[in-house]
């Protein structure tokens, strides 16, 4: 799993 | 997506608004640091290299290049617009913004999630986004008058990354293996450095006066 949930945030 | 989180991004989006509504309609930028303005266009830039190469939605891509767009037309209007530069205050706004992007590198290069250039660039941004507003209540301390629009402004700013916050535990709570310390301590360092700021901003309100700063 690369896309870590953070990363949805801005 | 939560409450907190939709909240937090609107009002982030509306302190962008008003800055650029008090820059183009008033062409002033009195009381603004453009050191703090260079620092979220770097921000920005470094965070959202995945827009060409991660979709994640239509939500998220639009507001990425709103913000963009936005950060570095306001260094553009500060810096090259015939008016607007001319309101620059710029024996006022002196803090030395570039001390602050070396530490913000190695930070990255030390402690990151994986060693990667786009990991990397997008930590550097959560490091740097945490100490960019420093310039701009450096420059606030010192200028006596606060206008409402740039109070209100770095309201709005303060109240986003509080509603981040409040985004983070509802996620914590609501979703599995959410656990991300570098997104939560830069982003905690970044919240309490707007504590002074409210502190005072409320107590104007509260009476019913003109925000002003302790000397």
């Amino acid at each position: 799993d690369n896309q870590s949930p953070a990363k949805d945030e801005l | 997506m939560n409450i907190f989180r939709l909240a937090g991004d609107m009002t982030h989006l509306f302190s962008v608004l008003v800055l650029l509504l008090k820059i183009h309609t008033i062409k002033s930028c009195a009381g603004i640091s453009l050191k703090t303005q260079e620092l979220y266009a770097l921000v920005f830039a470094t965070r959202y290299l995945d827009i060409f190469t991660d979709y994640i939605s239509l939500y998220n891509t639009c507001m990425k290049l709103i913000f963009l767009g936005s950060s570095f037309s306001i260094v553009w209007y500060i810096r090259r617009h015939k008016i607007v530069r001319r309101s620059y205050d710029k024996e006022q706004d002196t803090f030395r913004h570039h001390f602050l992007i070396l530490p913000c590198i190695i930070l990255a290069l030390l402690i990151n999630e994986k060693f990667t250039v786009k990991e990397v660039m997008w930590t550097f941004s959560l490091y740097l986004e945490a100490v960019a507003i420093l310039p701009q209540l450096v420059l606030l301390q010192r200028t006596r008058n606060i206008d409402n629009l740039t109070g209100q402004y770095i309201f709005l700013l303060g109240a986003y990354r509080s509603l981040y916050i409040l985004n983070w535990i509802y996620r914590y709570f609501t979703e599995q293996h959410y656990v991300h310390w570098i997104t939560w301590i830069s982003g905690l360092v970044q919240t309490l450095l707007y504590a002074d700021f409210f502190y005072y901003y409320f107590h104007s309100w509260k009476n019913n006066e003109k925000l002003q700063l302790p000397a």
